[in-house]
């Protein structure tokens, strides 16, 4: 059954979409099948993938309202690169539900029906047993769908820029999910704090990072995210890093925070 | 009367905050009176400008609900740095209306009411001739809060990061100012784009800039704001940039930034 994890943090830009691209490319290489769901109704991860979900296409709103099984909802996208696995050349694929502008209205037109905190997580519930991994990129706030992904989640992982005004945000994140926790999703956990875009010849990254030592101890991940400019131009191709440019930082850092997430996972 | 913009992208991390800080005090070193308004429920610009309000402080909630008068939730920040203007020294300062979390439920309180678009404007007309000058951080969403920032603005600014998926919900962004132009705030013009984060070394800065001028262009501002660690540092001092280091990048292009915004006034 599907480890499912969230990745949430109000702080806009930190993160949270080139992670779940990332990792879910990194878990698929590393052999899980993996599905990537976009719950912000900017629809970033699904512009990152380069999938174009038009009035046509079957979103994960459809599947939040009822109107479509989940798996009517599935975009099948092929990683670029090809993995020789045991000798075998393999095409590798992660599984995407996509989401567009119709989703901005999901606050108010699902804010009054029953159970409005768990439509995702009835719907993910239908299809844990088709993955490893599902993993649920967030918008920038705390509003119902961010809610819906917390009561959906086991793990929730927290992209935490290494700047000054994306810490101070963090102390707030860790109320509201204590909140969602207690009343609504006891088996929830913080899967870890991840810092991102760190340059270690800036002093405030570095000074950020030693205050979140100090403030989150073990909560930090091991593995921090470098800044590295092939991370932000590999959206521009429609592809993860690993297809975009197998030889960089962005490559070593997300591949070494899979190891983590998935030792994380066993030892959890 | 005080012209009023707001400062809206619901992409998040593009600098929205450090803008509205930094043109807020550039526009103060000018000679104007400048009021700042936090309507973001993180409280960043508030986090920024280092302001603490917590259950005792009138905040831009108080003043939605019609709890308090506009006034009564003003705080006076002093700029750091003293300004010689015609051979007086003076001690600046502008004013800030703060934010925190009880904000985080305003789309859901104030749904219901009436003319709950409309809050912000009736606010801001109750002191719009005590300023020359109103600015409003947006959060990263498009939500009633945002609407209400459109509907009480005269001119919208959009920050603009110089990379691949912020400049994807352009359009979207676009498209959501021109229905409220339609339908709730007909004298409602787009100020601009401002390019922020530029980094002319990196090839997908120079890329993004180019499609910003095909797509969008005399929409472009002439200013571009250049990536300067000195802008992520000040926000830990609780300074703008002007205070902290005068002699910058950031400095430099946030007052260029203001001139063309004033300039931009008065053709406008
Ligand atoms: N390690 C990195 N190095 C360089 N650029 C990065 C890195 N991580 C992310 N970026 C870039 O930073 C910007 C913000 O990242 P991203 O969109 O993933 O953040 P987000 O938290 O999902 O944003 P939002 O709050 O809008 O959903 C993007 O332009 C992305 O390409
Ligand atoms: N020109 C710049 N150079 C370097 N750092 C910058 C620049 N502009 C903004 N930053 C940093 O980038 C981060 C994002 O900026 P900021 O918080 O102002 O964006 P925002 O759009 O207000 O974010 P949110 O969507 O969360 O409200 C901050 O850490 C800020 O210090
Ligand atoms: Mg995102
Ligand atoms: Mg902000």
């Amino acid at each position: 059954r599907a480890e499912i994890a969230a990745f949430l943090n109000q702080k806009g830009g930190v993160g949270k979409t080139t992670s779940v691209v990332n990792i879910g490319a990194g878990l698929t290489i590393l052999g899980k099948k993996v599905l990537i769901v976009d719950l912000d109704a900017q629809g970033h991860l699904t512009t990152f993938l380069g999938i174009e979900a038009d009035e046509y296409t079957n979103t994960v709103y459809d599947v939040l309202r009822g109107r479509v099984e989940p798996q009517d909802a599935f975009v099948k996208k092929p990683l670029g690169a090809r993995f020789t696995i045991n000798g075998e050349e393999s095409q590798l694929s992660m599984t995407v539900m996509p989401s567009n502008l119709d989703l901005a209205g999901a606050d108010m037109t699902l804010a009054n029906g029953p159970e409005r905190e768990s439509l995702l997580k009835k719907a993910m519930n239908k299809i844990r047993g088709d993955f490893d991994y599902i993993l649920i990129d967030c918008p920038p706030s705390l509003s119902l769908l961010s809610t819906n992904a917390l009561v959906a989640s086991k793990k929730v992982y927290i992209p935490v820029q290494t700047e000054y005004l994306a810490l101070e945000s963090v102390e707030n994140l860790m109320k509201t999910i204590e909140v969602i926790m207690d009343r609504l999703n006891p088996s929830l956990q913080i899967g870890g704090l991840i810092a991102t875009r760190f340059d270690g010849r800036k002093i405030i990254n570095r000074h950020v990072v030693e205050s979140m030592k100090e403030r989150f101890g073990s909560l930090l991940l091991n593995t921090m995210i470098r800044e590295n400019i092939v991370l932000a131009e590999s959206p521009s191709h429609g592809q993860d890093i690993f297809t975009y440019r197998p030889r960089s930082n962005g490559t070593e850092d997300y591949m070494s925070l899979c190891l983590e997430i998935m030792g994380a996972g066993s030892s959890g």
